[in-house]
């Protein structure tokens, strides 16, 4: 595409293409968005996330991110729309022009590029990163049971060669250990929303234990509005609820980690279907997908830019 | 490119706690090459399953023997997959 209006948002796209659309989008709108390297992959790739803010010095802020799970595909594509929807809305529509106003946006849209980029050219349905473990021919960690919260309870598994397989260590995947240094070194995100598909779920904390999460009454209330706002839409059906009462027990997870942190409003979506197609989503339903989803974001942006603490 | 011909994803629905634990029994066999879509969880909770064509069999009189049921929800992985790459070749190429 020669220009990002040009660009089509209802197919899908290679990592390249993804990467030359965000570079493509920080040309159009120097003032409002640059692209940040955070790290390089264990390939070597770079992993870049697109910083949208009207100014300001270290501002608040929030962060999503698409694509941690590489055979997600329609989460990458929903957050290549969501930065679109994000440069159109600013100075048209009033509530992200207030959240802009007071906050910036983080939004990490390939968050696992090395198996994004194995699910394009060798396995569609690869999930894990692409590193080594060594005494192993298995490959790959999930990169949503390496996070230093409750690394190694029940929930996760030890074996490399499992899909849930939590990594030596915490963070000993360069994809997350990158996310901890910049959340860690930026010290002031205040909501962490990270995307995922299928099931139709918004969740929150806690993945690794039924304890109810401090402020578990608002974040569920929070997420009722939510879904709310998701659903009048197209009517899409979601479920909400904390990770472990809602779908099962994980550990290591990002949003249990990003809590810990203090980072109140956290929140992981599974994006559509029920399993009817599952990560195999039709890519006519990106574009609803990311348009329901992104009303949903908003109310807890907004909430979040509402409600300081 | 790897081949999914004649993978199919099931959609298992365990009653009870001992019909999960019969699918968690499953998982742990590595040489049947199971993808769990959705982890056994609870009972009632769905949980989807991709099987490649190999073992589609086994898997199918393992659970019927166990009387677990199950639906198939996708029939033919493959066939998705070469529909996506058509059309994200066909948009390519316009």
């Amino acid at each position: 595409a020669l220009s990002t209006d040009a660009f089509n948002y209802a197919t899908y796209h290679t990592l390249d293409e993804i990467y030359e659309f965000m570079d493509l989008l920080v040309t159009e709108h120097p003032q409002l968005v640059s692209k940040i390297q955070i790290g390089s992959t264990f390939e070597g790739r770079p992993i870049n996330v697109l910083k949208f803010s009207t100014g300001g010095t270290n501002r608040p802020a929030i962060w999503i991110d698409t694509g941690i799970h590489s055979r997600e595909w329609v989460t990458q594509a929903s957050g290549v729309w969501f930065a679109k929807k994000i440069t159109k809305d600013y100075g048209q529509e009033p509530t992200l022009t207030a959240i802009l106003d007071n906050m910036d946006i983080f939004l990490e849209i390939v968050t696992n590029p090395d198996g994004f980029v194995y699910t394009h050219k060798t396995n569609r349905m690869w999930r894990k990163t692409r590193s080594h473990t060594e005494g192993s021919l298995c490959v790959g960690v999930d990169p949503n049971r390496n996070w230093d919260a409750a690394f190694g309870m029940p929930g996760a598994s030890s074996n490399p060669c499992s899909e849930t397989y939590r990594g030596k260590f915490p963070n000993s995947e360069v994809e997350v250990k990158s996310i901890v240094d910049f959340v860690t070194s930026h010290g002031n995100i205040k909501a962490f929303i990270s995307i995922h598909s299928y099931s139709q779920l918004l969740l929150y904390p806690y993945g690794y234990t039924s304890e109810p999460a401090p402020d578990k009454e608002e974040l569920d209330q929070l997420a009722k509005s939510a879904v709310t706002a998701l659903t009048s839409l197209h009517g899409t059906k979601f479920k909400y609820g904390s990770i472990i009462d809602t779908i099962y027990q994980a550990s290591g997870s990002t949003i249990d980690w990003t809590y810990s942190q203090g980072i109140k409003y956290s929140f992981t979506f599974e994006l559509r279907d029920t399993g009817l197609r599952g990560f195999l989503l039709p890519a006519s339903q990106i574009i609803p997908t990311a348009e329901e989803t992104w009303l949903a974001l908003l109310t807890i942006m907004d909430h979040t830019v509402k409600h300081p603490y | 490119n790897e081949n999914f011909v004649g993978h199919q994803v099931l959609r298992i629905s365990a009653t009870d706690e001992a019909q999960v634990q019969k699918v968690r029994e499953l998982e742990e066999l590595e040489h049947l090459k199971l993808d769990f879509w959705r982890d056994p969880a609870r009972a009632g909770l769905p949980i989807d399953v991709r099987v490649p064509f190999p073992t589609i069999q086994s898997v199918k009189a393992f659970l019927e023997y166990h009387d677990i049921s199950y639906e198939i929800m996708i029939e033919d992985v493959q066939s998705l997959l070469d529909e996506e790459k058509q059309q994200m070749s066909a948009f390519q190429a316009r």
